[in-house]
């Protein structure tokens, strides 16, 4: 495995146990920014892991990131690695992440479902949901992203255990949804959640469940198009944005919106490029530059939650 | 690891709600014979479906049935998949 993060491929796709190595060497080479924290234990009993970078002072107001809730969108993971990397890299030198990280902490959870990102690997490529399983269910896994407790079971999700959306039994039925539950509510001073997906380039908040607008919804809007217009002059990739349900489609028991009525003001939800082509099997030559993109739209939404304290 | 040789990505145009619900239709068939990469969620937005080989002129035949066009995005999934495979192997060494 790779000694340092410095020879680590980041234009390459990696495996569960590379990333967990990567992990350990980047909190080891920058322990005075970075630590590495385990919030839980998935479905299979794998360990679930959140970095955080923090400059010091004690539960400062924080940001969360999170990608990989999809196993198969090999491309958020990643970019989260990419993510990771940038702002060990860009801590002290570029401005904005500096004043960030002077005044916020920031979560990187970035293999959110590390049992279907193995199964992808060893078995599916293709596979969605966690690796859950109960007596009497016949199918395997539910879609971590309907199994929140804002919306579940409503319309956008699936009662089916064989769907790809299946909802699972009960809210936060699943530990990786749980885990990330009892974190965020235990630290309680989250003020901005982004949670990556892909594909199909676009750049969503609440809510999915409802058509209703939130409260902030203008504000929202507004945020979402700065940040889309920040990833476009990268490399030129068009997004679409607005709330979940008028963008896309209606989604119940989804993050964003659990975060949102749990009073995380600024919570996206980010869709990937595919440029068209590609779906779920994005080259590795792209990882770089939708990484370098997406950055951007992070950064716009991160400097405005550091600006709007609430 | 499970194999996809042949199985097609086919985009869909749904040229209104009639024919988006047509393409819901197909999810809930036994067995399953289509993974939706982009479920189908509005007009204006294209829908993307993955199908198995065994199950592409079914789902052709149905599609040409109800007059909605498609197009073939992914032609071969497994050479994408070996493609990845190689170049993470590569990488590695």
């Amino acid at each position: 495995l790779e000694r340092s993060t410095n020879s680590f491929s980041y234009s390459s796709y990696h495996t569960l146990e590379e990333i967990y190595s990567w992990i350990d060497n980047l909190v080891t080479e920058n322990s005075n920014t970075v630590s590495k924290i385990h919030i839980g234990s998935s479905f299979e009993n794998r360990s679930i892991i959140v970095l955080k970078f923090s400059t010091g002072g004690s539960n400062r107001s924080a940001i969360w990131i999170d990608t990989g809730i999809h196993s198969r969108e090999w491309i958020t993971h990643a970019t989260g690695i990419w993510l990771a990397k940038k702002i060990v890299s860009e801590y002290g030198k570029d401005h904005a992440l500096t004043k960030i990280l002077k005044a916020m902490d920031i979560f990187l959870e970035i293999v959110t479902n590390p049992d279907g990102f193995a199964f992808t690997h060893s078995m599916n490529r293709l596979w969605r949901k966690n690796k859950s399983s109960r007596p009497g269910i016949f199918c395997i896994g539910v879609d971590l992203n309907r199994n929140w407790k804002s919306g579940f079971g409503g319309n956008g999700s699936n009662k089916n255990p064989c769907s790809d959306t299946y909802q699972g039994p009960s809210p936060q039925s699943e530990p990786e949804v749980l885990a990330i539950v009892n974190f965020i509510s235990g630290h309680g001073n989250f003020k901005a959640l982004i949670s990556i997906h892909s594909y199909s380039q676009m750049i969503m908040f609440p809510y999915g469940y409802s058509l209703e607008p939130v409260p902030n919804h203008d504000e929202l809007y507004s945020l979402a198009k700065d940040a889309v217009n920040a990833l476009y002059k990268v490399h030129g990739i068009k997004y679409i944005f607005g709330s979940i349900s008028t963008t896309l489609y209606t989604a119940s028991g989804i993050m964003v919106d659990w975060a949102y009525d749990n009073g995380i003001k600024y919570a996206f939800s980010f869709e990937l490029r595919d440029t068209g082509h590609y779906g779920f099997l994005l080259p590795a030559a792209q990882i770089i530059p939708t990484a370098e993109e997406t950055w951007m739209a992070i950064q716009t939404i991160m400097k405005h939650a550091l600006n709007h304290p609430y | 690891q499970m194999n996809f040789t042949g199985d097609q990505v086919l985009r869909v145009i749904a040229k209104d709600e009639k024919q988006l619900s047509l393409l819901r239709d197909l999810e809930g068939l036994k067995p399953q014979k289509v993974d939706f990469w982009r479920g189908p969620a509005r007009p204006s937005l294209p829908v993307d479906m993955r199908v198995p080989f065994s199950e592409l002129k079914d789902v052709k035949a149905y599609l040409a049935s109800h007059d909605i066009a498609c197009s073939v995005m992914i032609k071969d999934i497994q050479v994408l998949l070996d493609e990845e495979r190689e170049a993470m192997a590569k990488s590695r060494r």
